[in-house]
């Protein structure tokens, strides 16, 4: 790991919470 | 052969020998990701920010997470005990925690600590600070700077706004809040220097 960010996934979390985020807005 | 992770977020600095890195690792995992799932949620209450692109406030995300949480949990650092309080509710004396190989990083997280908890923030002063932090990380790759410096603009001025309209007589807590952000860009740098030691075989 180069990046403390990859090293932890932070990326993958942030990114599902966000989206998570989107999708469970009422249309 | 015990792996040290002594995080407060984890739920003890030292893991038993027999643990591999990996299941070590996954169990911080379980510890660190709901409170970077909370900082995604105070995100979202931040004034302008849903207005950014969505992979720019993931970026500002990944560098600026752990400043917020530092923030966040300044109260886990008792700088007259000289003690931290892990999530879990146990607490470790700074010198245990200091022979485990955490001093640099700590004795900058209690030094930060102590100054913030000076100011005497309300929490919603705390929350704008935070969202101060957030968009005050680090730029990398960012594709609308012009856009993040102005919510940056926004947000630094609505908080020394506030802080002006509560206390009109102590003109110096807003730049000495200031001050506050680049001890935090330090911090992150100890902090990444220290997450980079720890690595998964």
């Amino acid at each position: 790991f180069s990046d403390p960010a990859s090293n932890l996934g932070l990326e993958d979390i942030i990114r599902k919470a966000l989206m998570g985020s989107v999708d469970e807005r009422p249309e | 052969g015990a792996k040290v992770l002594a995080c407060p977020l984890n739920s003890c600095p030292v893991s038993p020998s027999d643990r591999s890195t990996q299941q070590v690792w996954d169990a911080f995992s379980q510890c660190f990701s709901p409170a970077v799932r909370d900082v995604v949620e105070f995100s979202r209450s931040i004034p302008g920010f849903h207005t950014l692109s969505q992979d720019d406030q993931i970026r500002l995300l990944k560098s600026g997470t752990f400043q917020v949480l530092m923030v966040r949990f300044c109260s886990l650092f008792d700088a007259k005990q000289r003690t931290v309080t892990f999530l879990n509710g146990q607490t470790y004396p700074l010198a245990s925690l200091r022979a485990l190989g955490m001093g640099a990083l700590l004795d900058a997280m209690f030094d930060f600590s102590e100054k913030l908890s000076m100011l005497g923030l309300e929490s919603d002063e705390v929350s704008l600070f935070m969202a101060v932090v957030l968009v005050s990380a680090d730029r990398s790759g960012i594709s609308n700077m012009a856009a993040v410096d102005k919510l940056q603009d926004d947000l630094i001025n609505t908080l020394r706004s506030l802080l002006v309209q509560r206390r009109p007589n102590d003109a110096e807590i807003f730049p000495k809040l200031l001050l506050r952000l680049p001890d935090l860009r330090t911090l992150n740098s100890l902090h990444s220097e220290k997450l980079l030691s720890f690595r998964i075989d």
